[in-house]
């Protein structure tokens, strides 16, 4: 989808 | 040994039904404290965080950490062989490659058990920073569902633009445009009826249907549901778990629309 940012670019891996 | 006994079964079912769609497979981690559950969906936009603390069970006993990787599709095939008023326990040994399901009758004149097999699961965890958020949005859990649903009609796109005044959930397509704006509620008879807006400054951002629409899958599980915005960091869908707990969706917003 255009556009849509990803989870995981916003929260850090533990 | 852990041994999880929930009087209602029922929630378990419902919590079920709030995540199948979104995840395939996810770890329960079980501790001392209680159950905790995050995944991703396959396409890493959204993140689901599941908590059930110990408090809410009728027996809980976890005597070491366990993660157990479970399939969502075998296990919703198992919950839905418990009726809504069943007692629910799951229960594994140590290190066991199986967890048992074991579904009592009220009267207790029907148990049946099940035992599913385990999978190991490389599941990345995500850290969530505490936040403040700008806009904390609470209203009924319904009326969130009937909003993402008729807008879906329109686009692929929820907009929710949050101000002093209120809500506001927009949607624009092919076939025109839509808005659906929330005042908040002076007065009401029942809490949960109600649409409390706590904002610090407005944010307006732009979201997939497609995921709104499978968070509204808890809806059964909460009168209510909390939306935190901030700008430009992923949206907080809350739907509390009566007093055992909580389970919260994150998805990323949609940029450049």
């Amino acid at each position: 989808m255009a556009g849509q940012s990803k989870i995981s670019s916003f929260f850090s891996s533990k | 040994m852990f041994e999880a006994r929930l009087v209602q079964g029922a929630l378990l079912k419902k919590v079920m039904e709030a995540i199948k769609e979104l995840l395939n497979e996810a770890s329960f981690d079980c501790a001392h404290s209680g159950i905790l559950l995050q995944a991703m969906d396959n396409s890493h936009v959204s993140l689901v965080s599941l908590n059930l603390r110990r408090e809410g069970f009728d027996k809980y006993r976890c005597d070491r950490n366990l993660v157990m990787g479970m399939n969502l599709s075998s296990m919703s095939k198992i919950l839905k062989c418990a009726s809504n008023d069943d007692i629910i326990t799951m229960k594994a040994q140590d290190n066991a490659d199986t967890v048992t399901f074991v579904f009592e009758s009220p009267k207790q004149e029907k148990i049946s058990d099940y035992e599913m097999k385990l999978t190991n699961l490389d599941q990345d965890h995500l850290g969530i920073p505490e936040t403040e958020y700008s806009c904390v949005i609470k209203l009924p859990s319904a009326e969130f569902a009937r909003i993402c649903r008729d807008l879906s009609q329109f686009g692929e796109s929820i907009v929710i633009s949050c101000t002093k005044e209120g809500v506001k959930f927009s949607a624009a397509g092919d076939i025109g445009t839509a808005n659906i704006k929330l005042a908040q509620t002076a007065t009401v008879d029942k809490e949960e009826d109600a649409v409390m807006v706590d904002m610090q400054e407005p944010v307006t951002l732009t979201f997939a249907c497609k995921y709104l629409n499978m968070f509204t899958k808890a809806t059964p599980l909460s009168p209510q549901v909390c939306l935190s915005m901030s700008p430009d960091v992923p949206l907080v869908v809350e739907y509390k778990i009566e007093d055992i707990g909580h389970i919260r969706y994150y998805l990323a917003p949609r940029i450049g629309d």
